[in-house]
């Protein structure tokens, strides 16, 4: 019913809105403290496994808060622990991405890090140029999109709860759960005279595959070279995620 | 269940 749906809608933002690092206004006002000259010399000057374990640390950060965005999602606690860690498997790096856009400032392009807005070049150690690259690339994207604070909970939640997740044990479950939250989207869409949104967003569900298959490259790209920080400095979450 | 030690208990905690 259309009053089941306002609440499921309505659970989903509280959700988002409850376990969102920043606040949208909060991110407003910071919106011009960019990192000085110095600042950034000292990120590029760190060693590529001392940046890639900075940022394993700052995105592990992000997971957690996605998680327990998922755990709030009305009927996610209701699947096996199962499905709930495949889900999160494939989809937490997903939903940090999505979150992403609204840390972006498109006027300058960049992004808030560590206390301050970054631009790809305080990346550069990272030495992957081309998903740092593409990462700002879809923030960008998703940035013109003007989503509302609502619109980004229901998508959040979408990319979250997909039924063609591999290793899921009960897809039916998880497909009824995926329907709910679509129609909790589409209504809210509808609602806000939007419709044509569903269409551009779906595209960027593609585009959020395709990061996260980047993401995975560079990650064993990395392992391969740094075994040891990959494997005893590294979050012990990120690696039960994403190695 | 072992490989996910921590994704099991971040979802066992029940408050948030």
């Amino acid at each position: 019913s259309l009053r089941n749906i306002d609440e499921l809608c309505a659970s989903i933002v509280r959700s988002h809105r409850e376990t969102s690092q920043y606040r949208v206004e909060e991110l407003h006002a910071l919106r011009w403290k960019l990192f000085n000259r110095e600042e950034i010399q000292a990120y590029q000057s760190k060693s590529v496994d001392e940046m890639w374990q900075h940022c394993a640390i700052r995105l592990t950060e992000a997971v957690q808060y996605v998680v327990e965005f998922a755990k709030h999602i009305p009927g996610f606690r209701m699947l096996s622990q199962n499905d709930q860690i495949a889900l999160l498997k494939t989809g937490s790096m997903e939903v940090v991405l999505v979150r992403m856009s609204r840390l972006f400032n498109t006027e300058n392009n960049t992004v808030f890090f560590d206390g301050k807005f970054a631009g790809t070049e305080v990346f550069k150690s990272l030495a992957c140029g081309d998903l740092i690259t593409a990462v700002f690339d879809f923030a960008h994207g998703m940035c013109a999109l003007k989503l509302t604070e609502q619109q980004i909970a229901l998508f959040s939640a979408l990319v979250l709860i997909n039924a063609d997740r591999p290793c899921l044990e009960d897809k039916g479950r998880v497909q009824r759960v995926q329907r709910s939250v679509e129609f909790g989207l589409t209504h809210i869409l509808h609602r806000d005279n939007q419709e044509s949104l569903m269409h551009k967003l779906y595209q960027r569900v593609a585009v959020l595959r395709s990061l996260c298959s980047l993401h995975m490259e560079k990650l064993r790209w990395f392992s391969q070279r740094y075994p040891l920080t990959a494997h005893s400095l590294f979050p012990p979450l990120y690696k039960e995620l994403f190695a | 269940k072992e490989k996910h030690k921590i994704l099991h208990q971040l979802l066992q905690n029940s408050t948030s």
